[in-house]
This record gives structure tokens, sequence and C-alpha cells, in this order.
């Protein structure tokens, strides 16, 4: 799976997903995780969302919109709804998230051994990583 | 900040045996991405393009799973899904099961700005993808040996656990569309479902979604 999110100089948010699924899947089945809400959201009041990982708990969970939820109804950080919904919902191993928020605060949280991931930012932050 | 970029190639369990090599490459294509998807937001270009952008980078990059390079399903084919949301409106697009557009993500896009609705899947979508200039390929087009490999893997050993005899088949004609001589199948459910093996060689042909990340993507 990749992802890509984005804000943008006019201050818009915009999340991608895109996915190959899972080695020996049943033909028709679909998750990890292009599916909106599930693995990708965005919303210019909150964050944009993509995530990787089993994809089936990724639907269950409304992981992206879970994250963009707590951001708007709860008051939280980006950071601190990525964490309760990744750390604290999903089981150990299942996947991460990228996030980028309406302030350009960047998340990159999974709770596998690894995620291939990287991030830009206008004041000179830059990082590529595979694991923690 | 003026802009910000992230992007993600993966999660699972991704050995620390690679190798220097392996692991470099990796890193050079996230860079590859991650840079060309800044450049665009410095020249002012917006969310939605870059995202876009970055994504079929990605796809065409066979190290990641997504386009060429994604795994194979249990008939040997590539199905590939694919969504894209837009932070100024919640408009979203999503396909699913596509086999023959060589960019998913910029035939979510079309879904998202070019019809009424969200999500398109299997048939359908190809019909839809039918309608529009985006690239077409042979499903063909996103083979590549490590897959087919971790494939054949994964059959041998749902085989074994299932104990259904090699030669019970669903006779799937695979050949036409992968190019391959078409592939024994298992019709146990459970055998979908594999335990994690143990590392890989830390070669690129071995690296490094072992059966239980893949299902990771």
């Amino acid at each position: 799976t990749v992802g890509a999110v984005a804000l943008d100089r006019d201050g818009n948010l915009a999340a991608a997903t895109s996915t190959g699924g899972m080695t020996n899947k049943m033909p028709g089945r679909v998750g990890d995780v292009p599916v909106i809400g599930a693995g990708t959201y965005a919303d210019n009041r909150t964050a944009a969302i993509s995530a990787t990982g089993h994809g089936e708990k990724f639907i269950r969970n409304v992981v992206a919109y879970q994250i963009a939820a707590g951001i708007e109804f709860d008051g939280l950080t980006l950071q601190e709804a990525a964490d309760r919904v990744i750390n604290g919902k999903l089981d150990q191993g299942d996947g991460g998230i990228i996030a980028v928020d309406r302030f350009g605060t960047i998340s990159m949280t999974f709770n596998s051994p690894g995620m291939f991931r990287g991030a830009i930012d206008s004041q000179g932050y830059f990082e590529v990583a595979i694991w923690e | 900040k003026e802009y910000a970029l992230v992007i993600h190639g993966g999660a699972g369990v991704i050995s620390r045996d690679i190798s220097d090599e392996v692991r470099e490459g990796y890193l050079a294509s996230l860079e590859t991405a991650v840079r060309a998807g800044e450049e665009m937001l410095r020249e002012g270009r917006s969310a939605l393009d870059v995202v876009e952008a970055v994504v079929m980078i990605l796809e065409d990059d066979p190290r990641f799973n997504a386009g060429v390079g994604a795994v194979y399903t249990s008939e040997a084919v590539h199905e590939l899904d694919a969504a894209i949301m837009d932070g100024r409106d919640l408009n979203a697009g999503a396909v699913a099961g596509l086999r023959t557009v060589r960019n998913p993500i910029s035939m979510a896009r079309y879904i998202m700005e070019e019809t009424p609705h969200v999500f398109f899947a299997g048939a359908g979508a190809e019909q839809l993808a039918d309608q529009t200039s985006l690239e077409r390929v042979d499903n063909t087009f996103f083979n590549t040996e490590i897959r087919r490999n971790q494939l054949d893997r994964a059959l041998q050993r749902a085989a074994q656990q299932s104990g259904v005899p090699a030669g019970v088949h669903r006779g799937y004609a695979a050949a036409e569309t992968t190019g391959h001589p078409t592939t024994p199948q298992t019709n146990s459910p459970g055998a979908l479902h594999s335990t994690p093996s143990a590392s890989g060689s830390g070669t690129f042909s071995e690296v490094i979604f072992l059966e239980e990340a893949d299902r990771y993507g």
C-alpha cells in the first residue's frame, strides 16, 4: 500500500491511498485500505489521513475518520487523536497512518514493526525512515 | 507551516536483516517521491494535485505494493484499489478491483471529479475507465518476480496447511491475463490465512514483507 497526504499553500488538505491488497487474497476482497473513512480521509477543518495495514481492522474501526473526529469533536491534537486510535483501539501489529493537520503538524503513527514513510515541510523538516 | 507532505509505502513486518543496498533503495524511492511532491507544493500546486502525483510515483515504483509491484490475488492476477479525498469540500473518489488502469489513483480522482458518485468496483469500474483518457495496460504490466514468488510460497504453504492435494484446482484461466501458467489453487478458505514465516534472506528478491505482513499491504 502507498499513500500521501498534503497541506498546500492555500491551506487545503488532501489524502490519497493506493494498494494491491494482500498476497493470495480472495478475488473481490477490498482493503489495505483505500476506503473512504477507513483508510483515506481529508477535511480542511481537521486533517488529511492515509492508512496502511490490516484492512479489515481499519474498516471496522473507521480509523481515518475516527482520527479526524477526535480533532473535531474532542479537541485532541493530531498526535493525540492518532495515538488514541492506532495505539488505543487497534491491535498491536495492525498497521499505521500518516497524517497532516491544517497547521502542518505531521504524524506518522504505526503499531507494526515498521512502516515505509517520509515527510517534508516548508520549514526544512525532512525524514525518510522504515523502522522506529 | 506553508506546506507539508507525508507519504507511506506500506507497513508491516519489515525485516531488519535486509542488506544496506535494499534499505538504501527503499529510502531513495521514498525520498524521490517526497522531493517531487515538495517541489510541487513549493510551486503552489494544490494538495490534491500533489497527493495524486506522489501516489502515481509510488504506483510506478516496483518496490511498493501498488500499481507495478502489486501483490497477486489467489487467482494470480492483480486487483488494485485506490481512494482520494479533497479536504476542501469532502469530495471523494474510490475504486476497487481495477485490473487495467495503469494508475488507479487517477481513476479514483476521475470518479471524484467527473461523476456524481464516490465508489466504483470491478467490471463497472473498468467500463467507466473506457470512457476516460487514462492509460490502460495489460494486467501483466503490474507483474514482478518478487510478488510472484511470494504468491507461489503462499499457495504452497496454504496447500500444506489445508491438506488439500495439490491437484485440486479452481481452474481459473489465469494464464490469459498473467502470462504465467495457470496456478494451482486450493479451495480451502482457511488456506487464505497463513502464519508468519521466518525472516527473508536479505536479498531484494526476498524482501520484505513476509506472509502475514502481506495482509498489511
